[in-house]
């Protein structure tokens, strides 16, 4: 099935 | 010095209610902005975003900024004793470790406090850039509930996509797929009831229903919900606070292998 991508993949920490 | 006074306190155990299920323990930011959250999920699949604007309190003191670490399950238990009319007044002391939870009746002969211990939460703050999105679906929140919790019975995934002819959520599952397909209508009496689509790119991307069902919790904060997709992103799903600020959760989405 489809790979669950992480959210912090997209956003960097601050 | 911190003293929040919510004359409206349910939206507060509302916000709970909203978030306890996807986060267990959250650093709550009070600043002269306001009152805020951002946190993700234990897995870092979805995060969650909370702004209730200073603006949007009765009275508002925070000397300075102060971010408090609280368990949601054991806050949640907390609100979960005031009444839904009462006044939800936060209170914490400078360097305290512990924040009180004041509830008024609305005749004020019943006056309670509730006072819990704060946590230290070593959590990750995350920089979300302003972004374009492809496509916005706002639509009813809880015509966006039911299709969520439908499409959940079939699969365990969802792909959104959106095209001229409306936006269409889909699953398959080991009895069947589904489809369920909300066009554009604006011509209802009630804004609220209306489906609106800003599509500047058609896109399509696919999200684990888990998730969505669990951003679910928050319908009864708003009649609306606002659905913003665009294909290299995570889907971020809108909940605004009337008067108040918002709540976001962003999701990331799942590629095929």
């Amino acid at each position: 099935g489809p790979i669950q991508l992480s959210i912090t993949e997209f956003y960097r920490s601050t | 010095m911190l003293e929040l006074r919510l004359v409206q306190g349910n939206l507060l155990k509302k916000v709970l209610e909203a978030v306890k299920d996807l986060v267990t323990d959250a650093n709550f930011d009070c600043s002269s902005t306001g009152f805020s959250l951002q946190a993700m999920d234990s897995s870092h699949v979805a995060l969650v975003a909370l702004l209730l604007r200073s603006e949007g309190f009765e009275h508002y003191r925070c000397d300075r900024n102060v971010s408090m670490g609280m368990n949601l399950n054991n806050m949640a238990k907390m609100l979960k004793c005031a009444g839904n009319d009462d006044i939800v007044t936060i209170k914490a002391d400078d360097g305290s470790d512990t924040v009180t939870f004041m509830f008024e009746s609305p005749n004020q002969d019943k006056i309670a406090d509730f006072e819990m211990k704060l946590m230290d939460i070593d959590s990750e703050h995350l920089g979300i850039p302003e972004a374009e999105y492809h496509a916005i679906v706002r639509m009813p929140s809880s015509e966006f509930a039911r299709i969520c919790k439908d499409l959940s019975s079939i699969g365990d995934t969802v792909v959104i996509s959106v095209t001229k002819e409306g936006v269409k959520f889909s699953t398959r599952g080991d009895i069947g797929n589904a489809n369920v397909v909300c066009r554009q209508n604006t011509t209802v009496d009630k804004p609220e009831e209306s489906t609106t689509i800003e599509m500047h790119e058609p896109v399509s991307l696919t999200f684990a229903l888990r998730y969505m069902n669990s951003f679910t919790k928050a319908t009864p904060l708003s009649s609306t919900v606002t659905i913003s997709l665009s294909s290299e992103l995570p889907v971020v799903v809108e909940y605004k606070i009337a008067e108040m600020g918002y709540i976001r959760f962003y999701l990331a989405p799942k590629i095929e292998d």
